[in-house]
This record gives C-alpha cells, sequence and structure tokens, in this order.
C-alpha cells in the first residue's frame, strides 16, 4: 500500500542541515495497525506528513497505491488526501472562526457530500467522540483536550480507508484517550489502516506493530506481542 | 499566599450556560508542589489563567500574596504576571515571527533586562531543556515537543517565584518529559511554587498535593505519598 524508499528531508540553515528523515525505507500494507514511537524530535511528525502528501521528500521515492507520489501534481494530490486519508494533526489546525461541526464537516464539503448528509455525519462523528454538548463552540470556546477530539472527529468524517493520527491522546485524561483508542480498534477491525505516532507505550503496545525512530533514522521494527 | 474563594466562570450561550468552574475554593501555600488533575473539559486550564491573572471569575474572590486580585487594573495584573509568575501555556503560545531565543527573552524583556544579560539568560534556558541547537528556529520549525520545550524555557527565564505549567509534558517523549520534570523539582527544591496540571499520573506522582477537579468542581484533595 505505502513504500518510502531511502526517503530524506534536509532542512538547510545557512551552512548547517537538519537531517528531519536521515534515510528512511518502510513499507506498510492495507489493514495494518502501526505505532510510529521517537523522542522528541525525532522526525515522525515529518514523516507523517510526507506519508499524508501534505509534504514532499528531499530525496528518495514515495509510492502510494502503486502510484509516485513525486509524479503527481497538486490536484492530484488534494485528491488523495481526500479521497484516501483521515489526518489528526499534533497541533489540531482547527479553523478558528468555524465552530465544532463546521470544521468537522470540512473534509465531507471537499467530498462533495450534501448539506444534510454532511450535518448529519459530523454531528454523529462528534457524539462518538464525547461532544455532542459542545458542537457549536469554536475552538477558542473549547478545552485542549475538545480540540483535540474534534480534530479527531474531522479525520475520521469521510470514513477514509488511511487514518494518520500525530499524539492524538497527547491532551487527553486516561478515560478519554481510551475511548478514542476503542473507536481507532474498532476502525482497524473494519477493515481501515492506521497510523499512530505517539510517545505513550501503552498507546503504541495497542498496535500490531511498532516502528522507532531517532534522528530521523528507524532504529526498530517490531510486531507488538501479546 | 494563593487563596480562591468560591470561584465561578460561567460562559452563557443563548438560554445555556457552561460551569466551567462552578464554586471552587482552595489555598496554596508558598512553596507548595501542588499537582491539578481531572478529565478532559473539567475546568483545569480555567483555573490557571484565572490562578495566573489572565482572566478573571464570573463570581467569588481571588486573593493573591493579600491582595484582592479583583481591585486591581490590568497595568498592576501584568506588574504581578511578570514579576511573579511564569507560565506554560497548554497551547504555547509562542509568537510565530520570533525565534526560539526572541521568544524566550520576552519576559525578560518585560522585566527590564538588557540585552547581553536577555540574550545570555534565554540561551541556558534553552540549552537546560535540551535546545541548544535550535536557537533560531522559527516555531514552525521545531517539533511539537521542542515548541513546548521553548514554552517551558520561557517560563523560567525570569527565574519567577511561581510557576504555573499547563500539560508542559503532553508533547514529550518519557525521556525529554523525565528531564522537564527533574528541572520543575530542582526548582521546587530551590524554593519556588510549583502548580501543575496533568493528566499523566506518574506525573501527578511527583508533586507534593494532588487536587481532583471534575466538572468545574474540586471533588478530592490528597497528599501524596512515597
Ligand atoms: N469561551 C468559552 N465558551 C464556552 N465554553 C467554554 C469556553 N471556554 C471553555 N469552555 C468550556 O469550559 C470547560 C472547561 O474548559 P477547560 O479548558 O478549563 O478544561 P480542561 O480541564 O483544561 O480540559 P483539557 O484537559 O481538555 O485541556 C470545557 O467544557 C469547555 O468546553
Ligand atoms: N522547517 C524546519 N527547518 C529546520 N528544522 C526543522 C524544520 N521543521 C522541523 N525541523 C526539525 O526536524 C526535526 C524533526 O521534526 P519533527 O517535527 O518530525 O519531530 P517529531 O518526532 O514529530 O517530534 P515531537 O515528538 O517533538 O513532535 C526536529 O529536530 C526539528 O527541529
Ligand atoms: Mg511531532
Ligand atoms: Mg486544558
Amino acid at each position: 500500500l505505502i513504500s518510502l524508499e531511502n526517503i530524506y528531508k534536509i532542512y538547510k540553515r545557512g551552512d548547517t542541515a537538519v537531517h528531519a528523515l536521515d534515510g528512511v525505507t518502510l513499507q506498510i500494507e492495507n489493514r495494518e495497525f502501526v505505532a510510529i514511537v521517537g523522542p522528541s524530535g525525532s522526525g515522525k511528525s515529518t514523516m507523517m506528513n510526507i506519508l499524508g502528501c501534505l509534504d514532499t521528500p528531499s530525496d528518495g521515492t514515495y509510492i502510494f497505491e502503486d502510484k509516485d507520489i513525486s509524479k503527481l501534481n497538486d490536484d492530484q494530490l488534494a485528491v488523495i488526501r481526500n479521497r484516501h486519508i483521515g489526518f489528526v494533526f499534533q497541533s489540531f489546525n482547527l479553523l478558528p472562526k468555524l465552530d465544532a461541526v463546521e470544521n468537522v464537516e470540512l473534509p465531507l464539503t471537499y467530498a462533495g457530500k450534501k448539506g444534510s448528509v454532511r450535518r448529519e455525519r459530523a454531528v454523529e462523528m462528534l457524539n462518538a467522540v464525547g461532544l455532542g454538548n459542545r458542537i457549536h463552540h469554536k475552538p477558542s470556546e473549547l478545552s485542549g483536550g475538545q480540540q483535540q477530539r474534534v480534530a479527531i472527529a474531522r479525520a475520521l468524517s469521510t470514513d477514509p480507508p488511511i487514518i494518520l493520527a500525530d499524539e492524538p491522546t497527547g491532551n487527553l485524561d486516561t478515560k478519554s484517550g481510551r475511548e478514542i483508542m476503542e473507536i481507532l480498534k474498532e476502525l482497524h477491525l473494519s477493515g481501515k489502516t492506521i497510523i499512530l505516532i505517539t510517545h505513550d507505550i501503552s498507546v503504541a503496545n495497542q498496535a500490531e506493530r511498532n516502528v522507532h525512530i531517532q534522528d530521523g533514522k528507524i532504529v526498530n521494527d517490531v510486531k507488538v506481542v501479546g
């Protein structure tokens, strides 16, 4: 499904260079549940942005469902993102002027869904993450963990086959975090591919496979036992 | 030192009202190390904003070092914040156009520190949180956990007597999170008052006292044993 081949992401600053990704090769099959684990600054979000077609590598090849991503133009990339991938960002990226339900409707709008269908689906997703009584709150009128849950609801609204989630439980208490993991596990059982970044080893252990990254390199790739 | 007396924070929305804080009474003495724990949406950040003089209650009294905060004007509140409180925000609140060292220098500038003194202190703080090699990166050129660490360095830069930290380790891996907790514990031993919000029970257990909040009310207030 997904194949990163010797991927580099290098930021040049004057005469120094930061190798955010430093030669990453990784394959992820359909329906896998993978956790990407590693220290702060090790390249996890950079890898997610490339996997999600939001960023291009400095070198190397990214094959997504048999297509070489570097050969596609912006419109083609936008279609791939909208139809195939639900993205939960580490800093949520909600639109401040839209309320919770409008934020969750956004991917449905891009997918061409009609108004009443959109609203119904968006409300359903907000209920699923426990925010049924916050649907008309703007992001500034929500707690940190509530904003994170709106971002999760938005990622799931078009029922995408692949979910990329960057620290989806970082701002959540244990109970809310567990509810989110239950949703992700159910989605996985229903056939979705789930790639999530986490620092929390108890979250990583709920995936089937853990990929360890350090200084932009993959240092370990293991099946989760038990 | 700090006394919240029957504090309410109520947001009216049409004919409904959200009681973010619903009658909170709490005293915190000089040099205490308190963790505020509770579910997502329970009122923790709202309480921090009131403690940090960034927000005013709808009802109730806040006495800070024998001063009734509701009787002070904006300038007096700004002086209190700058001289007494270092604040780590849940969403960091870094200035996007300033690089890391300029962001960390900001409270030092308000405190009237000279240029070379400011720069030296800001660099020292960034080194302390492991970001000595990122001082000229802007927030958009930093990972989530690195941005969080810049926010922590900024909170500590004026060496304030009180530190209010809202989820300071939420975006950090175990090792970086532990380094931050070591810094906070050292600061506590050196005489500072530390109030931190966390969902992480292993972080809360490193404080001396845990205050549990739920639906805007304090439901438990316990000494940490061991
Ligand atoms: N401006 C506002 N208008 C209406 N409701 C608000 C507003 N700001 C906050 N709230 C509500 O107040 C409650 C408390 O918010 P707060 O940010 O204090 O929670 P929290 O305990 O910090 O949560 P988290 O752990 O998710 O960060 C939430 O239910 C939130 O939806
Ligand atoms: N635009 C940029 N210019 C320079 N360096 C950058 C830029 N963006 C990211 N970096 C660097 O690339 C490295 C990897 O960043 P990335 O955001 O992928 O880390 P991460 O593993 O997600 O970290 P965290 O767990 O803290 O979120 C970091 O050291 C960061 O400072
Ligand atoms: Mg990241
Ligand atoms: Mg909060």
